[in-house]
């Protein structure tokens, strides 16, 4: 319980962790 | 022992993010979403002074009851008494509430991640983030009808997709559209932001009791 289950992939400059570490 | 345990009714998401050193989950992510969001609709429709912008996870606070609200509010979304009050306050739009509440959802679910590695979220959260971090600003002739403003997101109009997020209610309505069952969203939302409150503050009792 409170392991949380996710994919990690590598950062696209295009995508949204990108845009938003621009703001 | 003897160490005395402080009872909280409400801890931060930084608080929480802490002290799992992990990030939130998505079902979490939509739950905060929409919880903020109803408590800041609560805040317009008594005409209080609008929120300022989430500058970051420590100004979201997450209540005992499953309330979900920004900065000193207490867990009806009301401000804390005296007259200093918060009137200084910067005042942000709606709009830019929403952006800063998607930027910072958004750096919670990516919490611990370093800088060249990226969270892959579920399409539809991703388009959530999205829709809140990319939004053109309202031109004022939607009018929100203070007066219209309910509990609940369930009217005829929910039935419609949200095409792009100008307020709250947009925010709440796309966060009920993820669940089987729309009207579910008050109770189920509620529920799991009580989970997370209550299981935060196990584990923060237990570190507490082992020091």
């Amino acid at each position: 319980k409170g392991k949380s289950i996710y994919n990690i992939k590598q950062k696209h400059d295009s995508g949204i962790k990108a845009k938003i570490s621009m703001k | 022992g003897g160490a005395a345990v402080v009872v909280r009714d409400a801890l931060s998401l930084e608080e929480i993010l802490r002290l799992y050193s992990q990030p939130i989950n998505e079902e979490q992510a939509w739950a905060v979403c929409y919880q903020c969001c109803g408590s800041l609709r609560a805040r317009l429709r008594r005409r209080e002074p609008p929120a300022g912008r989430v500058e970051s996870p420590a100004d979201i606070r997450i209540w005992k009851d499953g309330a979900v609200t920004l900065g000193g509010w207490d867990a009806n979304g009301r401000s804390p008494p005296g007259p200093a009050g918060k009137s200084e306050h910067s005042q942000c739009s709606e709009t830019e509430v929403i952006e800063s509440l998607g930027i910072i959802i958004y750096k919670a679910l990516d919490y611990g991640l370093k800088e060249n590695e990226e969270r892959e979220l579920s399409p539809p959260l991703e388009q959530l983030i999205d829709h809140m971090t990319n939004m053109i600003e309202a031109d004022g002739s939607k009018d929100e009808g203070y007066e219209a403003l309910d509990e609940g997101v369930e009217d005829e109009n929910d039935k419609e997709d949200v095409e792009v997020i100008q307020s709250y209610r947009d925010v709440m309505k796309l966060c009920a559209a993820h669940l089987p069952t729309r009207s579910d969203a008050p109770r189920h939302y509620q529920a799991v932001c009580r989970a997370l409150f209550a299981e935060t503050m196990e584990l923060y009792t237990f570190l507490a009791r082992i020091k």
